[in-house]
């Protein structure tokens, strides 16, 4: 059976893309047939994956409006078993285009069950909003997974996110899970940082991953070359916390 | 007269509400009046100076909802001359509540004229997405000042964002002007942040502020302590370059 999770939280910069790349990278590598779903219109996902958005004659957007299937826009991408359903920048007509159509929160959904059964897992990688394309997201997994970035303001979103699911479990997707937060971006030199990780194993003991994902200067810059860190430095710091945390995933099935 | 900027990048966490903040301040302390408006939901620019977003009975979203006067949500923050029109969280509601409302793009734009006079400089801090939120901040404001951090995934979205100017532009508020980018997070150690400082001035010449404000633990500090940078650490790296940073803004109008 197919796992479908989501990555969401609608504070920026907090490691969304970052974590569905590279997570979804070592997921293939240990031999789970893997998609990623980039519905962001930035489509980092999809660059980070060594696909250029720009040069996409049709993506997402096209599915989500029904001019095409899930199908015929996913590609495969440099790690082996990791494949991608890519996002451009015409994804961002989406988000008021949807507003007035039908089944507008459940559209991905819909079409993820069209292929499931070719997967061992589906990752999909939100914008940080909670509009319709995240809803979306919401409504078609069945466990979330929130990166927390160990800064100060990361923490503030917390509570308006977990309304979000409150909301989105009570009317579109009785089913779905919080699978767990992973720390980003741990500096350890750093104060804020720890404290950060203290206030957020308090709220939600038993619900933190043990692998905290270091500030590794290795992890940025491998999008630069259109590859996951297992493809740029498999044996860096980051590399290493994200081979943890696929682990860790894949035993809480 | 007033000057009203606008922060804006739909690219999450490069350094918006810690530029709308410390920008402000540093104006403040110089002897300019300023407003920072928040129509962030998730109100880090009103809990990074010190307001709690949660035991605010009034905020923007009433103010853009027409129950309250923008001048009846104003408040004072620990810095003179420094004040803050408050989001909150129920901000949420607006971006699909304005979508069937009059007006939808241009109520902030008329409920600034209403106390432009007050004050020297106005400063929108826009949340990570081109919705009707980040709209009626770009609709409200002459000059634009765009965050790039200096990493990879961030400069994928800036030709997005300037179709979505261009826009703007034509339909919505023909005085918008890019008044200039600024480098936020610049680890000199590293070879990328080099990299896309260099792409960003070929791309954009004579519009990148000389001020590059360095990654600094101090910045990401302050706001836990609900402080600007200048009332936290006044003479740190971070606060200098935006010190440096208000300079040029003076120098510029
Ligand atoms: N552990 C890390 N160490 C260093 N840099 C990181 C790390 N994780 C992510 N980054 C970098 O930080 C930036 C933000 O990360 P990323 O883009 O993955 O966040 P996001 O939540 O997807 O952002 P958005 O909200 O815009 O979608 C990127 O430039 C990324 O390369
Ligand atoms: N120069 C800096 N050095 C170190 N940390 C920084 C710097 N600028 C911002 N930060 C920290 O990085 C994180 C992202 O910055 P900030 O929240 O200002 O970005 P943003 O663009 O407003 O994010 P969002 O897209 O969610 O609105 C915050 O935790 C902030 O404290
Ligand atoms: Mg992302
Ligand atoms: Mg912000």
């Amino acid at each position: 059976s197919t796992r479908t999770l989501v990555i969401a939280n609608q504070k920026g910069g907090v490691g969304k893309t970052t974590t569905t790349v590279n997570l979804g990278s070592w997921l293939a590598l240990d031999g789970y047939k893997t998609l990623i779903v980039d519905i962001d219109p930035q489509g980092n996902a999809t660059s980070g994956l060594g696909v250029d958005p720009k040069g996409l004659e049709k993506c997402i957007y096209d599915v989500l409006m029904g001019k095409e299937t899930l199908g015929s826009i996913v590609l495969e991408t440099i790690v082996d078993n990791l494949y991608v359903a890519p996002a451009s920048f015409r994804l961002v007509g989406a988000q008021v285009e949807l507003v007035s159509m039908m089944s507008r929160e459940t559209r991905l959904k819909n079409l993820l069950e069209t292929i499931k059964g070719d997967y061992h897992f589906i990752i999909i990688d939100c914008p940080p909003s909670l509009g319709l394309l995240t809803l979306n997201g919401l409504t078609s997994a069945d466990e979330l997974i929130i990166p927390v970035q160990c800064e100060y303001y990361a923490l503030e979103g917390l509570s308006q996110l977990l309304e979000s699911i409150d909301q989105v479990k009570k009317f579109l997707n009785p089913n779905l899970e919080l699978a767990g937060l992973v720390m980003t971006m741990h500096d350890s030199r750093t104060k804020i940082g720890q404290q950060v990780i203290e206030e957020v194993k308090k709220h939600f003991p038993d619900k933190v991953y043990s692998s905290i994902i270091p500030r590794s200067v290795r992890l940025s810059e491998a999008p630069s070359f259109g590859q996951p860190i297992t493809h740029y430095d498999a044996l860096s710091r980051g590399a290493i916390a994200y081979k943890d945390l696929a682990k860790e995933v894949v035993g809480h099935g």
